[in-house]
């Protein structure tokens, strides 16, 4: 473990946290993607299969069970709980283009051509377009709430800080793995420009407002 | 490589 993993993980933790207190609070889900939050559940749910077959340690256990809880709190809350603020005119980005090249992909590109293997692969290569319906969201509402930009600001940020982790263990540790980096990449630059408007937006106490 | 050791990243 290492400082940039460890913030990382903290990132990501916040950012599901942010998510569940702006629904749980304001008993409403709007602006947010309950696409992109069924992919989530999808990427934690193929990752960490391992959960109950290899023990890696009690933090690396305890915060697989939080994200795979976490992921079915929000959709449930969003298709469930809150489904009359659900705004299905808005959140119309087709999944399904996002998972079958995962799929694709994954028995194509990976380590291993066993199960385990195959489906870590496709919840890396899911992960990284995970956001796009949320992205694709915020753009067609063409606002985000400033609860919703703290969100995808530490969302993003997370796989961000992984990538200074995978760039520590290569000088450190000369461990790296090819495809969990290029997805990371791939993943950390699809906020960039969302990231942009954030810092030079929001951190200005400004709403998030997307050029129409 | 580093696939073969055990994954310890989330």
């Amino acid at each position: 473990m290492n400082i940039f993993r460890l913030t990382g993980d903290l990132a990501h933790l916040l950012a599901i946290i942010i998510l569940l207190l702006k629904i749980w609070k304001t008993r409403s889900c709007a602006g947010i993607s309950g696409k992109s939050q069924i992919l989530f559940a999808i990427v934690y749910t193929t990752r960490y299969l391992d959960l109950v077959t290899t023990y890696v340690s009690a933090y690396n256990t305890l915060m697989k069970i939080f994200f795979l809880g976490s992921s079915f709190a929000t959709v449930y809350l969003i298709y469930v709980k809150f489904k009359a603020t659900y705004d299905h005119n808005h959140d119309t980005f087709r999944i399904e283009f996002l998972i079958l090249p995962a799929v694709i992909l994954a028995l194509l590109i990976n380590h291993a051509f066993t199960p385990l293997e195959i489906l870590w692969t496709f919840s890396i290569y899911l992960e990284s377009v995970a956001i796009l319906p949320q992205l694709f969201m915020v753009s067609k509402t063409g606002e985000a709430e400033s609860i919703t930009s703290h969100y995808l600001f530490a969302l993003g940020s997370y796989r961000g800080l992984y990538i200074l982790n995978w760039i520590y263990r290569y000088a450190m540790e000369s461990h790296y793995d090819l495809i969990a980096i290029v997805a990371g990449i791939v993943q950390t630059v699809l906020y960039c420009d969302f990231f942009y408007l954030y810092i030079t937006k929001v951190l200005k106490g400004k709403k998030l407002q997307l050029p129409a | 490589k580093g696939a073969r050791r055990k994954k310890d990243e989330l």
